[in-house]
Order: C-alpha cells, then structure tokens, then sequence
C-alpha cells in the first residue's frame, strides 16, 4: 500500500513530555507535584538454586529441619553422597488444607498416608507424592549453592506411575507449579528459620 | 477499479480467515518465551510491582491450595479496587492489605461482574480461540494444558488481540488487498461516544471505564478537537504512586504519570485503509485508533477487538 | 529451580519447561 494514502499519526499533545509542559504551562499546583511513573526495566537477576556462605553442614542441617517442619519426608542418604537429598512430598489435589493451613504433607512414618487417591478416567490413580532432588555444590571457598530438582511423581498407594504409552514429545506437557510452589515453601521455610 | 477493491478486499478476509482455521494458538507462541504467574496470596499492591517491574498490564494467578489456575489479573482489577477506596475511603487498612484472592470480594463489594475468563487448549485451531475471546471481555484469553501425569492445568500463555492481530500482520500477505477505506466497513465505533475534558476528575473517568465496558476515554477540548486519551492501563501508574486517595486530581494531572516511553495516541480518519491500520499494528505498539476528521476532531474509535471481528465476521 | 533475591518481601523462583517444542521460562511470584 502506497504510504502516502495514508492519514495514520501520532497525536503530539499526547506524547508524555509535551503534556506534562502544557500542564506545567497552565501552572497548575498538583501538575508540579506529580513525576512521570519510571518505567525501570530492572532486569531480573536469576540465580541458580539458592547460595549460602554458612558450613556445609549447617546447611544440610537447616534444610533437614526445614523439610521436617513442612512434614515432608526423605530417603536416608547414601555415606558416599552426604549432599544429597532425595525427597518426597504428598501433594494431594483441592483437599489439601489442613488446620494450620499449611499443605499436608506426609509425615516420618508413612503410615498416616491419605489414601484416597483422586481417580483419572483411565482409572490409574492420580500420582500424589512430588519428588524432588535437593543437592549441595561449592561454588568456591565459603560459597556454595543448594540446588533444587524436579524429580518426578509417585503414587502414595504405592502404584508405579506408568506413562510408558506417551511418547517423549507428548510427555512435555508438564506443570511446574506445584514444583515451583513446594520450593517456595522450602525456601520461606529456611529464610523464616535463617 | 471499485469493483476489483471490493473484490479483493472479500478474498483477502477470506484467505486471513483460512490461515486463521490452519494454524493453532500453539503457532503463536514464541520458541523461547517467558510467563509470570502470581500466587492468589500475594498482596495486590505487590502485585502491581511485579507487574510494573516486568512492564506487563496483566498475568495469570495461581492458587497453590487448589493447586490450580485462578483466573486473570487485569487492570480492571485494579479499576475496581480504586472504585471500592473511593466509596470507602475509611477501608484504606484493608485496602493495603488485600491479597490477589479477595479480588473477588471487592467485585461484589462494587456490584460489577467478573471478568469472565474463558479459556482454550493451545492447539485448538486459533479462529476458534478468537471467537472465544470476543466473547470475552478482557480482551485476552488464556491456553490452559493438562499435565500428563497429575492431570493438573497448566497455564501455557496468554493470547492478547494485540498479539494475534500483530501475527497476522506479520505472517499474512493477503492484509495488503484490505484496501477499502474503514469509514465504508461500518466498524467504526462512532455512535454514543464517551469522552470528556482535561479538567475532568479522574476518578469520573474510571467510573467512566467500567460503566461504558471501555479501555479508553477520549479526551477533548471545548471545541471537539481530540488532544489525549486516559486507558485503562494508565490506572497501575495512579496506583502505583500511591495518588489513588487524591481523587480530585483532574485526568490531565493523573496523566503526567504516564512514563516516557508511551508511544503516543494513535489517530487516523475514515478514509486509511485496513491495509495501513495492519502495517502500523505490524510495526508498532499499537492499541487502538482514534478517527478524527481533517481538522483533527474527535470522530470515534476503531479498537482491536472492532478489526478482528471485521477479519473474522465481517461481511 | 531459578530464583531472584527477595525483594519487597516477594519470593520469585522460575523453572525453564518444554511445551511441546518450545520453551516455557514459567515464573512464579509469592509471598515471602
């Protein structure tokens, strides 16, 4: 289309700067008081994890605790890797408030587990327990950084997740939030503690 | 020559509206994209850092004890809350106070509707996806998955008019053949139109915004002749600098608010052709189009909603 | 599991998924 047909502009008096100097010019007191809204783009700054400067095992000793207050539980950790965490959370779907509003989680002895699991139609049970890796790296001397992992779904009736039938690419379709939401938890858990 | 515009116009909609039906609201997505979600606990007003801090009017919220998608944080929300201070100025406590979740509350509080927030699968042909956000009155419409395993939604994106308007611009040759002048497209909205002047207080110009279901309000001189616009959007700002409780601010005051990177106000008259309004939509941050007349009085308003139900409905 | 240092008492983790072949960076906000 040939440009010049074209009417389409820009209206002047609404451009931010050449209002704010007619209002200014009509001296009105409140025009001077209020300042143009700055738009900083503070970009984000993303870490991996979250970073600690305490020792080692002060930091696995107040993940430990922080993870026992939230009532989730973990395997025993292997001798040979000692900064590692393998963890499991009950995650159960809309039921989930219990009296102090907090996610019920699974207690140490697992056999408080809720078992009424919620059924798909396809009749498996709707996996209800999150598993997470937490794991501690040295970044440098007095530096480190404890990193969380998403590490899949359980059944809490113990019935193994199949999902052999969906191929790799439908397999994607994965929720982060309840991930994201747990690890906000742990992380208050800790800053609340810290 | 006539002949052959109305002709081609009618084949550019229909080939638009092909390409609609074949691609899904899948195709619109970027490769690598980024998507805020804010917590239903989170305060409003810390809500509306984030919201200005990732210079973004709008995201979908999460409610973690249900573990699911909790409808759309739009600046309507925002409107309301101003509108609930302003018949209770004594509920300031509660308004500092409030959390994501008791939006809804001050919705009945104000007696207005909830934006109904209707959503899609994200390979459902994206015609469909259209037609169900012009049912919708956020101008916006979330795509909302299953997760495989847990069969909990997932909140994929947000589709925005502007962002499939600006899709076709670029991916549809066929928007160069709209070449029939929109005063002769009957969508133009022209009847009924509210506007007022600088002096107006902005809390009647938000009251004006939800009352006539609007975005915008057109700001005249005494003689007719269009010389800003306040939006909908403008309220985060008022908001943000805390002069919500200063009411009698006049729209032109509240408007100094606005930061330096606003593109301006868009104006164009009956006789621009689609052809052009696609190009300017295609190059630029555009929202709306006020018609003005040579003289650059106010005529009416072509809104992206009126352009895409031209594409997907007009005759 | 991304996160941001807490400001205005606001906690902000991120998690970069696969939708399908694309790339979901999905960002939550919540309170601290």
């Amino acid at each position: 289309s040939k440009e010049e047909d074209s009417t389409i502009s820009i209206l002047p008096t609404s451009l931010p700067q050449i209002h704010r100097a007619n209002m200014l010019a009509q001296g009105l007191p409140a025009a001077s008081k209020i300042s143009p809204l700055v738009n900083k783009k503070s970009k984000t700054k993303w870490h991996f994890g979250i970073r600690s400067r305490s020792y080692p095992l002060d930091v696995m000793g107040e993940i430990y605790i922080a993870l026992k207050n939230l009532g989730a539980e973990w395997a025993r950790p292997s001798e040979e890797d000692l900064w590692t965490i393998r963890v499991r959370w009950k995650y159960d779907n809309g039921s989930i408030n219990n009296n102090n509003g907090n996610m019920t989680m699974i207690s140490n002895n697992s056999n408080n587990i809720n078992s009424t699991n919620t059924m798909t139609s396809s009749n498996d049970a709707i996996p209800d327990l999150m598993k997470m890796v937490i794991q501690l790296f040295q970044i440098e001397t007095n530096n480190y950084l404890v990193d969380f992992k998403f590490d899949g779904w359980e059944n809490s009736n113990g019935q193994v997740v199949t999902n052999s039938n969906i191929s790799e690419d439908e397999m994607s379709t994965f929720s982060a939030y309840p991930f994201l939401h747990l690890t906000t938890r742990l992380i208050m858990e800790l800053a609340v503690n810290s | 020559a006539g002949e052959n515009v109305l002709l081609e116009q009618r084949l550019a909609v229909e080939s638009i509206r092909t390409f609609l039906n074949s691609k899904t609201s899948y195709d619109v997505l970027p490769v690598s994209y980024r998507l805020i979600v804010l917590d239903t606990s989170l305060l409003v007003k810390k809500s509306l850092n984030v919201l200005l801090q990732n210079n973004i009017v709008s995201a979908p919220l999460w409610d973690s004890q249900t573990s699911r998608f909790a409808g759309l944080l739009t600046s309507s929300d925002f409107i309301n809350v101003i509108q609930y201070y302003f018949s209770n100025p004594d509920k300031f406590e509660l308004v500092d106070k409030l959390q994501l979740d008791g939006l809804k509350d001050i919705e009945r509080a104000i007696g207005v509707d909830p934006l109904d927030t209707a959503s899609i699968h994200p390979s459902r042909p994206l015609y469909e996806a259209c037609i169900k956000m012009m049912e919708s009155r956020s101008g916006r419409i979330p795509l909302i998955d299953k997760d495989e395993e847990t069969r909990r939604e997932i909140v994929v994106s947000v589709l925005t008019q502007y962002r499939i308007l600006k899709f076709v611009a670029l991916n549809c040759r066929e928007t160069r053949f709209l070449k029939r002048p929109i005063g002769d497209l009957n969508i133009i909205s022209d009847q009924n139109l509210k506007s007022c002047n600088m002096t107006t207080p902005v809390i009647d110009v938000i009251q004006l915004l939800t009352h006539a279901g609007v975005s915008s309000v057109p700001i005249v001189d005494e003689n007719g002749f269009l010389v800003n616009v306040y939006e909908a959007v403008d309220v985060l700002g008022l908001i943000k600098g805390g002069i919500y409780n200063d009411l009698s601010l006049t729209v032109g005051e509240a408007l100094m608010r606005r930061s330096d990177d606003f593109e301006g106000v868009y104006t164009c008259t009956r006789n621009d052709k689609l052809s052009t309004i696609m190009d300017n939509i295609r190059k630029s941050r555009v929202h709306r189009f006020f018609v003005v007349d040579e003289a650059g009085r106010l005529m009416g308003v072509l809104t992206l909603s009126d352009i895409l139900k031209y594409i997907l409905l007009g005759t | 599991l991304a996160t941001s240092s807490i400001k205005h008492n606001t906690l902000c983790v991120a998690s970069i998924v696969r939708y399908k072949r694309k790339y979901v960076t999905q960002i939550l906000y919540a309170p601290l």
